[in-house]
């Protein structure tokens, strides 16, 4: 069963999820050309 | 506590410095020009003299580098998140540099101790200020300055630089050490950054391909056990709400990567997955258990006729990482199975084990799941290796008649369905790529079900199998070698049973599953 | 039969309140793990190029951080000083370039605005980029479409090649939108 610690490890996470980390978190700082990801037509190449 | 007058003012003055140092044109190759500027600023300042006060410094510093994110963050008019991430990255990247510059230039080289020391210590001091701001802002925390230290103090520690190269075992343990304080459970705000970190290809390839004598391999898999145990309570109450899913996806991404480059490893530690991955987490289990040796591709199991005994390895014991007699508690227990397979006396000890087995009145968790999970792994063991010390290999005719098998069929005849269910999870847990626990718990389950004093037993054993077989892919080797049997075998009468017709959709599931495996 | 959820019946009852209940679904059937974003059938290892838990496709070539000779880097002091990027100065080439490796990206938007101003356009269907060769007519012409010879950028083989298609008018996407997005060169317009 979920027990109030579950319920707030839940509430924390969920917290989190609003702020998740971005690829460019984990990549050196690329000010020429910086990463913008965005929603492109599916019909593009995806990869 | 007790700063001497002046650290912090006399921090941030350094930090500053260093952060201008360190994007300037002329910081040289690695920031190397500007870090004896900021070494002899740091001399001249006294910070240097003694270890409580560089990490009294360090502390300051972390302290004002989280201060300044959380200013930025919460100021971000008319930013984009890539302003934003730049503006807060331009001063944590020149302060990962100055901590790596600091470890790697610490003490003479190739004294690693001093260096892994400074490294343990300020890894320690972010864990700190990291958990002190959990606990304080809450919901209002946020990953984003300590991910970045950690990621980029990682990759920066990561270089390939010969005086790194010599302590790298020691930097992934440090890493590993303060990942596994900061599991989920103790910093739920952290778990996405967490899991970014863990999963970072450097890190990946670092801790299981580069690391010599698979030494990375232990830590790796004590990170992905703090992920399931997180994961557990939530995943086993179905309460797969979007925050929670998406970790789960994240944790199944983490795995294919790991079935697919590092299979090895699964099987290793197979064992100690699926005694925290959550009965009803099906696929995420499958996808452990359908590892194999990469040397070791078993036979196609739609082959007709496949003859499992005469597969060569299937005399093998599998590799198994975990001490599981071990975690047969307590010893007083252990020395009295121990006994009984050797004496086969006394009777009593069978007929008390379900009480034994039991860990509560609640409905739901009436057993101790890692006891069971090690009982039937460690009486199973004991089984092959009886039966190999007379020459033969596991069968259904050399499986009976044993004290291993008066216990297996006392589990099954004398547990009430959730036990009986558990039980069968544990052996199925063992139907995997052909080797000899293979051979064996398939063997075992089939005479399990040929034997059976009652149809619950024999429609518990399906339960187990089908519910494993209707997943989507991957499936394990001996899962399906076994139900094929199972559904081929006349001997088993299978189709004739009650519970294989009593609704259409399990009647549809059979004809499926049956047709996939004809 | 066993009347609880530890047998068939329960097994059943799961089965069927899985068809309703997504989440149960993600556990009890699972989900199809061809669409995580892993090449699995590549025989190469998967790790080096793995985007982390949270990525739907694996890293680009520039995502991936390579030690390369000081050299090769941008130094400190020419990094203020490089042009700022202006697609409409670059030639086709490099413009196909910046489309086809940055995917998921504004650039790849921006590309495609570029060469949509350069009478390329781009057949949502084939997935590929046409336009006319110069001084050949269409064949036949209609309202719904124009049949001739055209070229069309070759990825393979890098370079345009001609042949005939079929332009169906509606398949052809219409001019890309200008990405919502505040400018993301330093400095450019």
């Amino acid at each position: 069963p979920m027990t109030k610690e579950h319920d707030y490890q839940y509430q924390m996470l969920q917290a989190a999820f609003y702020h998740m980390p971005h690829p460019s978190d984990s990549e050196r700082l690329r000010s020429y050309l910086p990463r913008n990801p965005y929603p492109t037509p599916p019909y593009y190449p995806q990869v | 506590f007790d700063d001497p007058p002046g650290l912090q003012e006399k921090t941030e003055f350094l930090l500053r410095e260093w952060v201008q140092l360190y994007h300037a044109p002329s910081s040289g190759r690695e920031s190397t020009k500007a870090f004896s500027q900021i070494v002899y600023q740091m001399n001249m300042q006294g910070i240097l003299k003694t270890d409580d006060l560089i990490t009294r410094f360090f502390r300051h510093a972390t302290q004002m580098c989280v201060d300044m994110c959380y200013r930025t963050l919460n100021d971000q008019a008319a930013m984009t998140p890539t302003m934003v991430r730049n503006k807060c990255f331009r001063t944590l990247d020149a302060f990962v540099r100055l901590i790596a510059l600091l470890v790697k230039h610490s003490g003479e080289s190739p004294n690693a101790v001093s260096k892994i020391n400074l490294l343990n210590k300020v890894l320690g001091i972010v864990t700190g200020v990291l958990l002190q701001d959990h606990e304080i802002r809450k919901t209002e925390f946020q990953q984003l300055p300590y991910h970045r230290i950690f990621i980029m103090l990682l990759l920066e520690l990561n270089a390939p630089d010969p005086v790194l190269e010599a302590i790298n075992f020691q930097v992934l343990t440090a890493f590993c050490n303060v990942l596994h304080i900061l599991r989920p459970e103790k910093a739920p705000a952290f778990a996405y950054a967490w899991l970014d970190i863990v999963s970072h290809r450097v890190f990946i390839g670092r801790m299981l391909a580069v690391t010599p004598q698979h030494k990375g391999w232990g830590p790796y898999a004590q990170l992905l056990i703090d992920l399931f145990n997180f994961l557990s309570p939530f995943l086993r109450n179905a309460e797969l709400a979007k925050p929670i899913t998406i970790l789960y996806r994240g944790c199944l991404r983490v795995l294919l990567v790991l079935l697919h480059d590092f299979p090895e490893f699964l099987c290793d530690y197979h064992y100690n997955f699926c005694d925290v991955i959550p009965p009803n987490c099906i696929q995420m289990r499958n996808l452990v258990l359908s590892a194999f040796p990469r040397n070791l591709p078993p036979p196609d199991p739609f082959a007709g006729k496949l003859q499992v005994d005469m597969i060569p390895e299937i005399r093998q014991a599998p590799m198994i990482q975990t001490n599981y007699a071990s975690l047969i508690q307590p010893p007083s227990f252990k020395n009295e199975l121990d006994t009984y397979l050797n004496t086969r006396t006394p009777v009593t000890f069978v007929t008390d084990l379900r009480s034994t087995l039991q860990a509560s009145a609640e409905p739901g968790c009436r057993y101790n799941i890692q006891l069971m999970n090690a009982l039937v792994l460690y009486v199973g063991t004991e089984a092959i290796a009886a039966i190999q010390a007379k020459g033969l290999q596991p069968n259904k005719q050399t499986i009976t008649h044993s004290s291993h098998m008066d216990i297996f069929q006392s589990l099954a005849v004398d547990t009430d369905t959730e036990g009986r269910y558990l039980f069968l999870n544990a052996i199925a847990n063992q139907l995997r790529y052909p080797n000899s626990h293979t051979n064996y718990f398939l063997h075992l389950i089939l005479y399990l079900f040929a034997e059976a004093n009652t149809p619950a037993i024999q429609e518990q054993i399906t339960r187990v199998l089908l519910e494993r077989l209707i997943v989507n892919r991957p499936h394990p080797w001996g899962l399906l070698i076994t139900f094929i049997e199972l559904i081929k075998n006349p001997t088993f009468d299978f189709w004739s049973h009650e519970f294989v017709h009593c609704a259409p959709e399990i009647e549809k599931l059979f004809d499926s599953v049956a047709r996939s495996c004809a | 039969m066993v009347a609880d959820q530890f047998g068939m019946v329960g097994f059943l009852s799961f089965i069927r309140t899985a068809e309703t209940d997504q989440n149960i679904v993600q556990l009890a059937q699972g989900s199809d793990l061809t669409t995580l974003g892993l090449n699995l059938k590549s025989p190469e290892n998967q790790y080096l190029t793995f985007g982390g838990a949270w990525a739907e496709t694996p890293c680009r070539a520039q995502d991936i951080d390579f030690y390369v000779p000081r050299e090769y880097l941008t130094n400190g002091v020419t990094r203020e000083k490089l042009a700022q990027i202006s697609l409409s100065r670059y030639g086709e080439d490099l413009l196909f370039h910046i489309f086809y490796m940055n995917a998921g990206d504004v650039l790849q938007i921006m590309a495609a605005r570029e060469l949509y101003n350069r009478d390329w356009r781009f057949l949502k269907e084939d997935r590929v980029w046409i336009t006319r060769a110069p001084g050949v007519p269409p064949i036949e012409k209609t309202s719904a479409y124009e049949r001739g010879t055209y070229y069309y950028f070759d990825v393979q083989s890098w370079r345009k090649v001609a042949k005939e298609f079929q332009v169906e008018y509606e398949k052809l996407e219409d001019r890309p939108e200008r990405p919502q997005y505040p400018s993301i060169f330093p400095g450019s317009q």
